[in-house]
């Protein structure tokens, strides 16, 4: 089982529109995934068309909060496809687990109660480097990092580099960036291509360090920027289903089967 | 003086983006205008040429937990338009002051200790609903919410004015919400339109509640999707001085303006 983690603290990045159409396409591949969102504004859950902070919404706040199990927590949205809902509550995780010396492993201690029968979890998180990010940087074996190819996006990096180098020192040894996506991609945009050379120096470079990142690299897929793309969340629906023949359909499952194909460590 | 608060917590709508280059408009027409970077990824100290977390810039995260005044956290950046920087320590603020008591007003008490000689005061905030937007809220007087007529982005929506209620009931009765600019807009795209009569309905039926919207609207603005606003940051400059004939610069000057004209109560 993969459990990859879909993080960058810089916000609208398209970290819950990659999650939910590389998860939906890993689905359509045969895959059987499972997609826990981490973030208080519950864009994943809606984006699928499941209703958050309702009632008959079981949501991950309860299972890492409260004595919720993580099988009571699934809800099926498609075959082969699964999710675990946010809630506006987890906006209050960071206060909540304060005070508990577990407070940075909850979600990894609660997922290790039972084994889940599935090839991948997908986990979308908020923007920001928080308890929530820490977590699924806990669980996770491998991150994937949403970017756009713009100044203001890069300047986090170095953050999020730290981030997860001190999260795979001090409580998640396996843990390794399998690398960035460009999304929202323009390749006539002169910015785009130099920030595509300052990536690639950046991970040649990184191959003989012992970094969590030394095996990581620029996705070869870039996601262009495709109004499907914004419109598929008000059907509830990836954009697969959507508009299948759409160029974010097409990247997506071109994004997905590159990172099918990685050689992991179980 | 006004103090105007640019925040929303779906990440990456253009809070940044707008609240430096409307700074800078304001600033060329003649108001004196101070930057606040609430945000932890230090965006707007970056966007405007100022190094963030080092030695000799001095920061907001030192006026809120330690003795630093205002007047010596303020850079100077251009004519009438100053800065106090953000630091990565921002990031701890929701832990750094739990347990103090005045934790959702700090920066308003800290503001307070000695007027400063503005027009504007602009607060910039994180991708998110915790203390930092909460103490943004307590001392603004006014909002205003920087958003894509996205339908991801239309659902954080209640969430948003919900949290502007309760700052505007339990901490800062004076606190409206202005009103909503769209940014990155696209007038051909069907979606859009769609959000703009959504958005329109909602304030018209607003009008008669005594709510902190009751007198928000729309901005006739709507910022352009413009790759120069892209690039301005790399050259650590507004968009204004970077292209000033660009619609980047004609769009964040008109709605300086309306920005500007606005009535509001001191
Ligand atoms: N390739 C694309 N083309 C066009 N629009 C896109 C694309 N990817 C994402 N979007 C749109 O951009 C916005 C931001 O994307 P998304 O919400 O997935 O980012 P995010 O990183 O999850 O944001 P947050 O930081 O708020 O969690 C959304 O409105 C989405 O519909
Ligand atoms: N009108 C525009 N046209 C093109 N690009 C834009 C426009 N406005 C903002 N951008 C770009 O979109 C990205 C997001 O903008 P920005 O960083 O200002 O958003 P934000 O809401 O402050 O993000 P965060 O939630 O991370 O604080 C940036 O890379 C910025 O350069
Ligand atoms: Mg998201
Ligand atoms: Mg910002």
């Amino acid at each position: 089982m993969r459990v990859i983690a879909f993080m960058n603290q810089k916000g609208g990045v398209g970290k819950t529109t990659t999650a939910v159409n590389v998860g939906a396409a890993l689905a359509e591949m045969g895959a059987r995934v499972l997609l826990i969102d981490l973030d208080s504004q519950t864009n994943l859950t809606t984006y699928l068309g499941v209703k958050p902070d309702v009632e008959e919404t079981p949501d991950v706040f309860s299972v890492l909060a409260d004595d919720l199990t993580f099988p009571e927590a699934i809800v099926e949205v498609d075959r082969n496809l699964h999710v675990v809902a946010g809630s506006r509550d987890l906006a209050n995780v960071d206060l909540e687990l304060a005070d508990r010396p577990d407070r940075a492993t909850v979600l990894r201690d609660r997922m290790a109660a039972g084994p889940l029968p599935y090839d991948y979890i997908v986990l979308d998180c908020p923007p920001s480097l928080g308890l929530l990010t820490v977590n699924a940087l806990t669980l996770a074996g491998e991150v994937v990092i949403p970017m756009q190819a713009h100044f203001l996006a890069m300047q986090g990096m170095v953050k999020l580099l730290e981030t997860v180098r001190a999260v795979q020192q001090q409580l998640n040894p396996r843990l390794r960036i399998a690398g960035v996506v460009l999304t929202m991609f323009d390749g006539n945009v002169r910015l785009s291509n130099e920030v595509v050379q300052e990536l690639d120096r950046f991970f040649e470079s990184s191959r003989t360090a012992q970094q969590p990142w030394s095996e990581a690299k620029l996705f070869r897929t870039r996601v262009r920027r495709n109004i499907k793309l914004t419109e598929s969340p008000s059907f509830g629906t990836s954009v697969l289903k959507y508009d299948p023949l759409s160029n974010g359909a097409a990247d997506y499952r071109a994004l997905a089967r590159e990172i099918a194909s990685l050689r992991h460590t179980p």
